[in-house]
């Protein structure tokens, strides 16, 4: 049942980044897609091996995604080559610490009937 | 309120920007509300200076003394919006364009400002508030969880469990009455949402997801500003 919801969504046709039931074993094939498309450069062998095994993490995550949110479509993106983790480091940023001001003004009720 | 909004269809929206490895998405946030503010208020629309959010706040909580806006370490809008209020305005992207990195002294010129803040509130966790703000007042900064972006391509994302632990800041720019979902075979309405992770990022740079259940924690934290005109 899995695989019929997620064949309902995703676009077979040039992929389009998406995940399908065959992206994980084509992952080395992906992943150089992936490099080409993103500029993606490694300085050494042993961090190409690295983060070919996070995108491999990152694609199973991203099956887990598709399933959890079938009306979306989720696959390979620019950050398919970061563990949560760092994604969460490099490009979130709300400062959770900081909360609104208890005296925060809070805007007035507007009418939304007609 | 009208079934369908997008203040991209009325020039309030400036194109979709990058924040690079940069935890400065709540500076992102902060311009985009001023900007579409900024626009209501003068009928122009101006891109403003992220990078002065980033070098120049510093504003903290009133009540942790050391949480405080730190550039790309992370921030919150409405402690940017304070800042801006304090300071008198941000300029203009171009008079002090962004690095990406917040190692720089800040160089906020005050003969070059270019939106004021007149003030700012937060929407309560109501979503026909937030629709009627947004319609009234322009485009909101609101903070989302993020989890589900790290693997978003399109579509509206609708997912059956998301954390509501705030974690990203966007704007939302506007919202449509219908988006089929076929996993409950009925049509959902759904947010719209600018990105600041560039324009290859989601749906040219921008994010759908669905509205009534505070999907994400997306009700949790909103908030409108008013521009001053300075022209």
């Amino acid at each position: 049942n899995d695989d019929l919801l997620i064949r309902q969504v995703v676009d077979h046709g040039d992929g389009g980044g998406a995940v399908d039931e065959n992206s994980l074993v084509n992952a080395d094939h992906h992943f150089t897609i992936f490099k080409r498309k993103f500029g993606k450069v490694y300085a050494t062998q042993e961090e190409h091996d690295y983060r070919f095994s996070v995108f491999k993490a990152n694609l199973r995550r991203a099956r887990r995604h598709q399933k959890l949110d079938p009306a979306a479509v989720h696959g390979v993106t620019q950050f398919s080559d970061l563990t949560p983790r760092e994604f969460r480091r490099q490009f979130l940023g709300l400062n959770r610490r900081l909360r609104l001001p208890s005296d925060a003004h809070k805007a007035p009720i507007l009418p939304t009937n007609d | 309120l009208p079934m369908d909004f997008d203040w991209r269809d009325h020039g309030a929206v400036t194109p979709v920007k990058n924040q690079g490895s940069c935890g400065s998405c709540w500076s992102f946030s902060t311009t985009g509300a001023l900007e579409g503010a900024n626009f209501l208020a003068t009928g122009d629309l101006v891109s403003l200076s992220e990078q002065q959010l980033v070098d120049c706040d510093h504003e903290c909580d009133p009540e942790e003394k050391d949480s405080c806006d730190s550039g790309c370490s992370g921030g919150l809008m409405n402690s940017a919006f304070e800042y801006t209020l304090k300071s008198g305005g941000l300029m203009r992207e171009e008079d002090y364009p962004y690095t990406g990195t917040d190692r720089g002294a800040c160089k906020f010129d005050k003969n070059k400002i270019a939106a004021k803040v007149a003030n700012f509130s937060v929407v309560s966790l109501d979503e026909d508030q937030i629709a009627a703000n947004l319609v009234k007042n322009g485009p909101l900064a609101v903070a989302i969880n993020a989890v589900f972006m790290q693997t978003y391509i399109g579509g509206v994302s609708c997912p059956f469990i998301c954390s509501k632990r705030l974690d990203h800041g966007v704007l939302l720019v506007g919202y449509g009455a219908a988006s089929y979902a076929p996993i409950r075979l009925k049509e959902k309405p759904y947010w719209i949402i600018k990105n600041s992770w560039g324009e290859n990022w989601g749906e040219n740079g921008y994010y759908k997801i669905c509205r009534g259940h505070n999907v994400c924690g997306v009700d949790s934290m909103v908030s409108t500003v008013a521009a001053v005109s300075t022209s």
